[in-house]
C-alpha cells in the first residue's frame, strides 16, 4: 500500500497472508471458518496447492505471535473466466485444511449479496503486507498497512484510464470490476496487496465491496487501484459454498455522479465546436 | 450461520 499507514492489531480481522514456498505472495479475505477468498492471478496453474500456507491473525509478518494461526490450503478454487491480468474474474476461492477459531484477531468480513451497489466516493479501506512504492517493499517487521479510499464509478475511472493511455496497453474497467483511490495519486494499493480486501462500511458492518486486482504502476495520477466486485461472483460463491450466505447490502446513501473527477471529459465537453475527436 | 452473523466486525475500533 503506497502513502498508508499501520494498522492496529485486531483492525482487520479477515486479512490474511498468502504465502508460497515461504514468502508472503498475496493477501486474502477470511469469508467463513473454512474458506478465505482472494485473487485468481495469485495462484498461476503451475502452482501446486501443497506449497501454499494461509496466515490468519497475523500483523506483522516478521514476527508470529501466539494469537496467529496457520493453515494450509486443501483446494484452490480459481474462476474459469479468468485468463490474465486485466481480464474478468481475478477471483479465487481457498478452502483451508482445518477450521480456524474465531478470536479477536481472525473473524470474517460479511459478502455482499449479487444485488449489493455501494455509492461513488464511499470511502473504504484497502490493506496488505505489499509493496509501499513500486518495486519498494514494506520494512521489518512488516506491520499491516491500511489505506482509505473512495469508490469511483466504473464509467469515470474508464475516463481516466484513457487519459495518456498507452495503444499497446488496452485498459478497460468491466462489469465485474469496481475502482477506488485517487485522481491525483500517491495514494493506492500496489504489488503483494493482490487479493486482500477492499472493506466498505454500511449500516455498521464491514462488507467485502473488491478484491485487489490490478493497477498502473502504484499511485500513478489517473490510474485509481482496480479491485475485482466481489458481489458478482455471489452465485459462483453460493455454488462452490453453499453454506456461505451473501447478505444484502442496506442501501443508505445514494449515488452521486463523479465523472467531474475525469479532466478529459471536461476538455471534451468544453469545445465541442472545435470537433475535438475522443 | 452463527459464523456468519459475526461478519464484518472488527472488535478493536480505530
Amino acid at each position: 500500500v503506497t502513502g498508508g499507514s499501520s494498522a492496529v492489531p485486531g483492525q482487520w480481522p479477515w486479512q490474511v497472508s498468502i504465502v508460497y514456498d515461504g514468502t508472503h505472495v498475496c493477501g486474502g479475505s477470511l469469508v467463513s471458518k473454512k474458506w478465505v477468498l482472494s485473487a485468481a492471478h495469485c495462484f498461476p496453474r503451475e502452482h501446486h496447492k501443497d506449497m501454499y500456507e494461509v496466515r490468519l491473525g497475523a500483523h506483522q509478518l516478521d514476527s508470529f505471535v501466539p494469537k496467529a494461526e496457520a493453515r494450509s490450503v486443501a483446494q484452490v478454487l480459481v474462476h474459469i473466466s479468468y485468463q490474465q491480468e486485466g481480464s474478468q474474474g481475478d477471483i479465487a476461492l481457498l478452502q483451508l485444511s482445518n477450521p480456524v477459531t474465531f478470536s479477536r484477531y481472525i473473524r470474517p468480513i460479511c459478502l455482499p449479496a449479487a444485488n449489493a451497489s455501494f455509492p461513488n466516493g464511499l470511502q473504504c479501506t484497502v490493506t496488505g503486507w505489499g509493496h509501499v512504492a513500486p518495486s519498494v517493499s514494506l520494512q521489518a517487521p512488516r506491520p499491516l498497512q491500511q489505506l482509505e479510499v473512495p469508490l469511483i464509478s466504473r464509467e469515470t475511472c474508464n475516463c481516466l484510464y484513457n487519459i495518456d493511455a498507452k495503444p499497446s496497453e488496452p485498459h478497460s474497467i468491466q462489469q465485474d470490476m469496481v475502482c477506488a483511490g485517487y485522481v491525483k495519486g500517491g495514494k493506492d494499493a500496489c504489488q503483494g496487496d493482490s487479493g486482500g480486501p477492499l472493506s466498505c462500511p454500511v449500516g455498521g458492518l464491514w462488507y467485502l465491496a473488491g478484491i485487489v486486482s490490478w493497477g498502473d504502476a502504484c499511485g500513478a495520477p489517473n490510474r485509481p487501484g482496480v479491485y475485482t466486485l466481489t458481489s458478482s461472483y455471489a452465485s459462483w460463491i453460493h455454488y462452490h459454498v453453499a453454506e456461505l450466505e451473501p447478505r444484502v447490502v442496506p442501501q443508505t446513501q445514494e449515488s452521486q455522479p463523479d465523472i467531474h473527477l475525469c479532466r478529459s471529459h471536461l476538455a471534451l465537453s468544453s469545445a465541442p465546436a472545435r470537433g475535438l475527436l475522443g | 450461520a452463527e459464523a456468519e452473523a459475526l461478519c464484518g466486525v472488527a472488535s478493536q475500533a480505530r
